[in-house]
């Protein structure tokens, strides 16, 4: 079963 | 000071109709670059970028770099009382509480002013790295605004999959499966009804479909959307707006954790 991942997992603020 | 004026006022209506469903409210940024906005969903898993270039407006004027917070469904209220051929121009004071919306008819015989509360929005801004994408597809955006529409009566989430044979969009459900393949096609009349597929390695990724269905929202602002895919990355659905930039839109895959 796959989990949905968050967009912060890839994109770092800024 | 802040004064934008766009002829193509309906540019305006288009933007916010395509991402008013996945954002409540965000921060406008207005610079000389151009006016701009970046915003996630409330549950932090899709991103909205917009651009639209300051040399695409007649008039941009923009004094100093400022962020106005706005409601996107009051912004949308206002926006629909504006005509589809109306000239739209935004107006704002430094540090004002509130941004004007003027929209004038084509025959300069009605024009009509909305003064909308500026609220105080605490949103995160992220960095987007610059990333080679394993494989860029291009196709019409009514083609893929249509798969998705058809793919989530059957499935909720969708699986993306480019290779040699083409692009595959794969969903299943209580009652079946569903694949569809576009395979590369650049000998059609007019560039716009062609999907182009350049792949440097095999890709495949799962999206939840509500999300994909909500980009579709944005179909209006471009006959053609580029999906940029890379393994372990998130996908981008771009829908370019002409001569002024572009909406993009980020959504995390679901992975095996």
């Amino acid at each position: 079963l796959k989990s949905q991942a968050r967009i912060a997992r890839y994109f770092r603020s800024s | 000071m802040l004064e934008l004026r766009l002829v193509q006022g309906s540019l305006f209506k288009k933007v916010l109709d395509g991402i008013k469903d996945l954002v409540n409210d965000a921060n406008f940024d207005c610079s000389s670059t151009g006016f701009s906005l970046q915003a996630m969903d409330s549950s932090h898993v899709a991103l909205v970028a917009l651009l639209l270039r300051s040399e695409g407006f007649e008039h941009y004027r923009c004094d100093r770099n400022i962020s106005m917070g706005m409601n996107l469904s009051n912004m949308a209220k206002m926006f629909k009382c504006a005509g589809n051929d109306d000239i739209i121009t935004i107006k704002a004071d430094d540090g004002g509480d509130t941004v004007t919306f003027m929209f004038e008819s084509p025959t300069q015989d009605k024009i009509s002013d909305f003064e909308m509360k500026l609220m105080s929005i605490d949103s995160e801004h992220l960095g987007i790295p610059e990333a080679e994408y394993h494989a860029i597809v291009k196709m019409p955006s009514s083609e893929f605004a249509r798969i998705c529409r058809d793919l989530s009566t059957i499935g909720d989430t969708v699986v993306i999959s480019v290779s040699k044979e083409g692009v595959k969009f794969t969903t299943k459900g209580d009652i079946g499966i569903a694949n569809i393949v576009c395979r590369q096609n650049t000998s059609v009349d007019k560039p716009e009804e062609a999907t182009v597929i350049e792949m440097n390695e095999p890709v495949s990724l799962t999206f939840a479909l509500r999300y994909m269905n909500s980009f579709t929202k944005a179909t209006p602002l471009s006959n053609i959307v580029t999906i940029s895919l890379s393994n372990e990355l998130p996908v981008v659905v771009e829908y370019k707006i002409a001569e002024m930039g572009y909406v993009r839109f980020y959504l995390a895959p679901k992975i095996e954790e």
